[in-house]
């Protein structure tokens, strides 16, 4: 499923820094 | 002992929440009162006042909270409404194009941009919100995305409610009111998407939850054992049952003279789940029918098979 949803998968593994949306 | 750990989570997550929410609803209700002295929201009612609207957000000093400043760059860099915040605080419209070519549709296709990307940022702080629940970065990370998946819209019509009253809605934190009758004078099916909002706002509002009831609220909402394709149930509903329970301590301590407000808010539930899916489908019915319709690749991938 976290192949199909790269983003939501960085989101929860990344912490609180500035993700490119 | 057991009342005392359910306080120390209830207060957890009301801190996790004061620190990923921009706008809480006591912020939005005095704004929404006029208890704000001289900084009332500039008011947008018709097309006029949506190119108005623009030129004062562009006008005005951004309030950016401490805790945004980190991650200013999602939300700055785009032009009109986008530059200053992004459209609705909790938008979720999920749309990028209004209509013909014209100065007045350049105007609504910016607002609805900035939709997609407030939703995006949106979802963004709903992650870290979710992160900041006991035990949920411990669960398997397919379950993690799953439960924001299925989750985080209907946390987005939550957040929305306090900015919300029956004549409209707040947007550009709290800066601007856009009236629910300009939003229902949009051409179908744009005029369709947030009526229903409206309509379950209302309602959810005469409840008259605190942000601290409404952290717990989200909590529950996010820890649903039972959406589709998740892989180890057990500890989701765990972890759930435990907030569930400091949710229902929290409201009797802070609503004793409010009968059934747990089983009603508990009931909200229901509702939120035929919001979303009506939601999902609007957005694949225009999806179809607009020929420039682009959703946001992060929105791409919640909405996707969701419903």
């Amino acid at each position: 499923l976290k192949e199909k949803h790269k983003i939501l998968h960085q989101l929860l593994q990344n912490s609180t820094s500035p993700v490119d949306l | 002992p057991e009342a005392a750990d359910l306080r120390a989570l209830a207060r957890h997550l009301y801190e996790a929440y004061l620190k990923y929410f921009p706008l809480t609803k006591a912020k939005a209700r005095a704004i929404l009162s006029g208890k704000t002295g001289d900084n009332a929201p500039f008011v947008i009612h018709d097309m006029k006042s949506l190119m108005e609207g623009e030129q004062f957000i562009n006008c005005r000093q951004i309030p950016i909270l401490e805790h945004q400043q980190q991650t200013s760059a999602l939300t700055l860099g785009h032009g009109g409404i986008t530059a200053a915040h992004p459209g609705s605080e909790y938008g979720i419209m999920g749309m990028t194009s209004i209509g013909d070519q014209g100065p007045t549709d350049a105007v609504e296709l910016r607002f609805f941009q900035s939709c997609q990307s407030r939703s995006a940022e949106a979802v963004r702080e709903v992650t870290e919100f979710a992160k900041s629940i006991p035990g949920f970065i411990n669960l398997d990370l397919n379950d993690q995305v799953t439960l924001l998946k299925y989750g985080v819209i209907e946390v987005l019509i939550i957040m929305m409610s306090p900015l919300m009253n029956k004549d409209g809605t707040l947007i550009s934190y709290g800066q601007i009111f856009m009236t629910r009758e300009f939003l229902k004078s949009l051409r179908k099916p744009f005029c369709q998407m947030m009526e229903p909002k409206f309509e379950f706002s209302v309602k959810f509002n005469t409840l008259e939850l605190d942000d601290s009831d409404m952290a717990l609220f989200l909590a529950v909402i996010i820890l649903s054992g039972d959406r589709p394709g998740l892989l180890n149930v057990k500890p989701i509903e765990q972890l759930q049952e435990t907030v569930l329970h400091s949710l229902e301590l929290q409201l009797k301590l802070s609503h004793p003279d409010s009968l059934q407000l747990f089983a009603k808010l508990l009931q909200k539930m229901t509702d939120l789940r035929q919001i979303v899916t009506d939601h999902v489908h609007l957005i694949q019915l225009l999806k179809k029918t607009e020929v420039d319709m682009c959703l946001h690749p992060l929105l791409q991938e919640i909405m996707k098979d969701l419903y």
